[in-house]
C-alpha cells in the first residue's frame, strides 16, 4: 500500500485541527450585538482554549495529545459560548 | 454553563424515524430511559406524541438533514447534536445515522449519547468534568450505573429545581411524608459518613447531627436503580453503603450502584428460611454487623467477610430492653439508636442497657 509521507500526514493533522476548532470553538456572541459574530480569536488562541478545556497541557500548539483528543468521538454542540 | 430553560415543565417528545441498526422498541426505550434521567432529579415529565410538532423532536439523519444548520461527519468523529430551549429548532436532538447505534457497549450507545443531547435540549452547555454526562465526549458506562454527576444535578437543577419542590402528575404516590409528625416510624437508617440518612418508602431525609440542617430528598434522586421501601441499611468500614430490601441487597459507593448488584443475602451466609432484613448496624468499634431479623440477630465479621458462627441469637439476650422487631438502627458516637415504630431506644452497647426512650423524629428538631 502506498505509505502516508510525513507532509500528507500534516496536512492531515492541520485540517482536522482547523476543522475541530471552527466546530467547536470558533462561534461565540458578542454582548453588544445580537446574534453570532464569528470569533476573530487566532488558531493557536482557539487551540489553546481547547486545550485548557480538555486538561490538556496549554501549548497552543497541535501536540499529539491534543491531537489525540480531537479524533475522538463526541457531540456536534460547541464546547464555549452560548450554542445553537 | 446553562442557558434559559423551558418556561414549563411538562415538555412533549416526538420520535421522528428510527435508526435500523436497533429494534425500534428499543430506541423507543432508550430515548425513554435517556429522558427519565433528567425527568428524575427534575419536577420535568416528558410525554411522547406521534405526531406534529414536539418541543423535542428527535431524528435520524446523515451528512446535510433536512434544514438542520449544521450537519454531519459520516462515521465517528461528531455522533449527534441539538439545540437549547426554544421554538423551530429549539430543543430538538440529532443522532448520525452513520454511526453503529447500540444498547449496549459496542458501537455507541444510544440511551447515553442520548441522555447527553437532552441536557442540551433542557438548557445545558457542555461541562469540562470528565466524569459528567455532559462532558463533549463519548465514554461508554455501564447502564446500571447513574449517568449524571453532581456537576450535571447542580447544572439542571439550577434551571428547574429539584424535583420536590414542584408537585407533578405522577401516577398516584404518597405525598411526602410529613418530617415533624409525631408517629412517624422509618423503613431504615444508616450513616454516610458525617450525615444520617432516614429512608421511608421513595424518600429519604439527610440529617447532619452537627447542625440543624434536614433534607428530604426522593432515593430515585440519588440512586435511581434503587427500588423504594428499602428495608435495612448501613454504613460498612469501607465507605460503603448496603441496602436491603426482601431478599436483594445492593452495595453503593458514593452515587455508584456497584456492578453485580443486587445479590442474594444468602451470598452473606443467611440460610434460605430468612427472607428479608429489618435492621443493620456496622458498629465502627468492634468491625462487626449485626443483621435483625425478628426477634433475633445475626453477626457477620466484616474483615473476614463471613458470617459468625453461634448465630442467630435472641436480641433479647444480648441487647436488653430491645424486645420487639427493630424497624431500623444506626451507631452515632458509640451508642446504638433502635427504631421500633414512633418510639427509639438509645442504646449502650458496652454497657449492655437502654439509656433513655425518645421519640423517633427526635432528630429532625421538630
Amino acid at each position: 500500500l502506498p505509505l502516508h509521507s510525513e507532509k500528507d500526514n500534516k496536512e492531515e493533522d492541520t485540517k482536522l485541527v482547523e476543522d475541530y476548532l471552527n466546530k467547536f470553538y470558533a462561534v461565540e456572541t458578542d454582548p453588544n450585538q445580537r446574534g453570532w459574530k464569528t470569533n476573530a480569536e487566532s488558531t493557536a488562541e482557539k487551540l489553546q482554549k481547547m486545550q485548557r478545556f480538555f486538561g490538556l497541557k496549554v501549548t497552543g500548539k497541535p501536540d499529539t495529545e491534543t491531537l489525540e483528543m480531537m479524533k475522538k468521538p463526541r457531540c456536534g454542540v460547541p464546547d464555549v459560548g452560548l450554542y445553537g | 454553563a446553562t442557558l434559559p430553560g423551558w418556561k414549563k415543565t411538562n415538555l412533549t417528545y416526538r420520535i421522528v424515524n428510527h435508526t435500523p441498526d436497533m429494534r425500534k422498541e428499543d430506541v423507543d426505550k432508550a430515548i425513554q430511559k435517556a429522558l427519565k434521567v433528567w425527568s428524575t432529579v427534575t419536577p420535568l415529565i416528558f410525554t411522547r406524541i406521534h405526531e406534529g410538532i414536539a418541543d423535542i423532536m428527535i431524528a435520524f439523519g446523515t451528512k446535510a438533514h433536512g434544514h438542520c444548520p449544521r450537519y454531519f461527519d459520516g462515521p465517528l468523529g461528531v455522533l449527534a447534536h441539538a439545540f437549547p430551549p426554544g421554538s423551530g429548532f429549539g430543543g430538538d436532538a440529532h443522532f448520525d445515522e452513520d454511526e453503529d447505534w447500540t444498547t449496549g457497549s459496542d458501537g455507541f450507545n444510544l440511551f447515553l449519547v442520548a441522555a447527553h443531547e437532552f441536557g442540551h435540549a433542557l438548557g445545558l452547555s457542555h461541562s469540562n468534568d470528565q466524569r459528567a454526562l455532559m462532558f463533549p465526549n463519548y465514554a461508554y458506562i455501564s447502564p446500571s450505573e447513574f449517568p449524571l454527576s453532581p456537576d450535571d444535578i447542580n447544572g439542571i437543577q439550577s434551571i428547574y429545581g429539584s424535583p420536590t419542590k414542584t408537585p407533578d402528575k405522577r401516577p398516584a404516590t404518597p405525598t411526602s411524608p410529613k418530617t415533624c409528625g409525631s408517629q412517624i416510624s422509618f423503613d431504615a437508617v444508616t450513616t454516610l459518613r458525617r450525615e444520617v440518612m432516614f429512608l421511608k418508602g421513595r424518600h429519604l431525609w439527610r440529617v447532619y447531627p452537627d447542625n440543624s440542617e434536614v433534607e428530604l430528598e426522593l432515593i430515585s434522586a440519588f440512586w435511581p436503580s434503587l427500588p423504594s421501601g428499602i428495608q435495612a441499611a448501613y454504613e460498612n468500614m469501607k465507605d460503603q453503603i448496603l441496602f436491603f430490601k426482601g431478599s436483594n441487597f445492593w452495595v453503593i459507593s458514593g452515587y455508584k450502584v456497584l456492578l453485580g448488584y443486587p445479590k442474594n443475602i444468602n451470598t452473606l451466609g443467611f440460610p434460605k428460611s430468612v427472607k428479608k432484613i429489618d435492621a443493620a448496624v456496622c458498629n465502627k468499634n468492634t468491625g462487626k454487623t449485626d443483621f435483625f431479623v425478628g426477634d433475633k440477630y445475626w453477626r457477620y465479621d466484616e474483615n473476614s467477610q463471613s458470617m459468625e458462627k453461634g448465630y442467630p441469637r435472641r436480641t433479647l439476650n444480648d441487647f436488653p430492653g430491645i424486645s420487639q422487631k427493630v424497624d431500623a438502627v444506626f451507631q452515632h458516637k458509640g451508642l446504638f439508636y433502635f427504631f421500633l415504630g414512633s418510639r427509639q431506644l438509645e442504646f449502650d452497647p458496652t454497657a449492655k442497657r437502654v439509656i433513655r426512650e425518645i421519640k423517633s423524629n427526635s432528630w429532625f428538631n421538630c
